[in-house]
C-alpha cells in the first residue's frame, strides 16, 4: 500500500 | 499532518465534548437532533472500517475510537437514558433522514474512488457527513431559539469541515499528486450548509444577543 490507498485523514 | 489539518481535528472533538458536556451537565438533549447524532454514528462506522486493518498512527486510531464511541454513547443516551430522552423534542425533529443515507449510498456506487466495499462505504460516510447536519439545522429553524451550548456546538462542528478545507489546500500545494476529490467537493457543500447558521451566529454574537434563526 502507497501513501494515497490509505485514508490517511480522519 | 498539517495545523490545519489539526485545528479541524481538536475543533471537531471539542464540538463533540460540547454536546457531550451540555447532555451531561443539563441532562437534556433539547435542542439537539437525535436524526443528525445517528447519521453522525453511522458516518464514522462507515468511515473507520480499517480501524483494525490499516494503522496510519496512534493518533490517527485514538480519534477514530473516540470519534465512534461518543457518537453511539449520544445516540444510546438520547434513546435510552430515563432523563435525557424525555427531552427529546421529537415533534421537531421530523426530517426524512434515511432519504440521506440512500441518496448518499446510491451517490457512493457511481462516485468512488475504487469499487471496493472499503471505499464506497468510505464515500458514502464522505457524502453522508455533507447532509448529516440537515435534521438538526431543520430543528433549528423550527424552535427557533439556540441555547448556547446547542450554538457553540454547531458552530464547532462547521468550522471544524472550514478548517479541512486549508489543509487541502495547503496539502494540494506542497504535496505533488494531492487529489482528494471527493472529499474536497463534498466537504465544501458540508461548510456552505452552516453558511446562514454562521451569518445569524455571528450577527448574534457582535450584537451579544441571543441567537435567534428566523423561523
Amino acid at each position: 500500500h502507497d501513501m494515497e490507498d490509505y485514508h490517511d485523514e480522519l | 499532518m498539517n495545523i490545519f489539518r489539526l485545528a479541524g481535528d481538536m475543533t471537531h472533538l471539542l464540538s463533540i465534548l460540547v454536546l457531550l458536556l451540555k447532555i451531561y451537565a443539563t441532562k437534556s438533549c433539547s435542542g439537539i437532533s437525535r436524526k443528525t447524532q445517528e447519521l453522525y454514528a453511522i458516518v464514522f462506522v462507515a468511515r473507520y472500517l480499517d480501524l483494525f486493518t490499516d494503522f496510519i498512527s496512534v493518533y490517527n486510531t485514538f480519534m477514530k475510537v473516540v470519534f465512534i464511541a461518543s457518537s453511539l454513547a449520544i445516540v444510546w443516551c438520547m434513546r435510552f437514558h430515563p432523563m435525557v430522552r424525555r427531552s427529546y423534542d421529537r415533534e421537531l425533529d421530523t426530517f426524512r433522514h434515511y432519504f440521506l443515507v440512500g441518496a448518499s449510498f446510491a451517490l457512493a456506487l457511481i462516485l468512488h474512488e475504487k469499487f471496493t466495499v472499503q471505499e464506497i462505504f468510505w464515500a458514502f460516510s464522505i457524502y453522508l457527513e455533507a447532509v448529516a447536519i440537515l435534521p438538526q439545522l431543520v430543528l433549528l429553524q423550527r424552535s427557533g431559539n439556540v441555547d448556547n451550548l446547542t450554538g457553540q456546538y454547531i458552530f464547532f462542528l462547521g468550522a471544524y469541515r472550514a478548517f479541512y478545507i486549508l489543509n487541502w489546500i495547503y496539502r494540494y500545494l506542497t504535496e505533488p499528486h494531492f487529489t482528494r476529490w471527493i472529499a474536497c467537493v463534498s466537504g465544501v457543500v458540508q461548510t456552505a450548509l452552516y453558511a446562514d447558521f454562521f451569518y445569524y451566529y455571528f450577527i448574534s454574537w457582535k450584537n451579544n444577543s441571543k441567537l435567534k434563526l428566523p423561523a
